[in-house]
């Protein structure tokens, strides 16, 4: 479909995606996590899109069978939410793998 | 006014009282927090009420100057959110509050 492919297309050409709600705190310390180390998160605000905001979260939930926010992207890889990116960072993957994808 | 005498009637009826939103992951990890502990939360979901969510959100909001969820009391005292939940229960101040207020 042509979200889906939109999609495909934002996760690949952008370092770090977060699909996100602006009222949600988890959403928020994803951003936070990221901007500390260094990296500026391509941000999607699912609430601020009117009517495609619940219809990109059906696609996002279609393509990574993850239904919730956070959704995070790196290197076009999908890791997953809030907790799994704290997760990688605490064991210490989340860095080399975000060098890995900035060197391609 | 009458929904303001409602929230102040609950929280001193009820041990612990979290205002929250379903969807919420720092809801949840309140909600989960205080069941560790033993107890169990009077919970109002307040997207669960229709159109009386947001206006008992707005009479919190006056009442505690917090506008957010979730939005927590400990024996009728508003202690605040998840961050403020979690800090108290890491300093150990938390479980005390809760013996002291079952006590009366
Ligand atoms: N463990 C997940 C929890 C994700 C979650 O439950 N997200 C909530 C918001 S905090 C959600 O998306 N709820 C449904 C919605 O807002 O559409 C994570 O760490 O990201
Ligand atoms: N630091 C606060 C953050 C509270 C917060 O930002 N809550 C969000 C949901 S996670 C909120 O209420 N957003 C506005 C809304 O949902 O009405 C806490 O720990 O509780
Ligand atoms: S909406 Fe509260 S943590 Fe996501």
């Amino acid at each position: 479909s042509r979200m889906e492919e939109s999609i495909k297309r934002t996760v690949t050409e952008n370092l770090v995606v977060v699909y996100s709600k602006t009222w949600c705190s988890y959403c928020t310390e994803v951003k936070t996590l990221f901007k500390r180390l260094g990296v500026e998160p391509l941000v999607i605000e699912l609430d601020e899109l009117g009517p495609q905001g619940p219809q990109l979260q059906k696609v996002l939930e279609r393509l990574t069978k993850q239904h919730t926010v956070p959704n995070v992207f790196v290197g076009g890889k999908h890791i997953g939410g809030c907790t799994d990116t704290v997760k990688l960072n605490r064991k210490g993957e989340l860095e080399p793998m975000l060098a890995e994808a900035k060197g391609k």
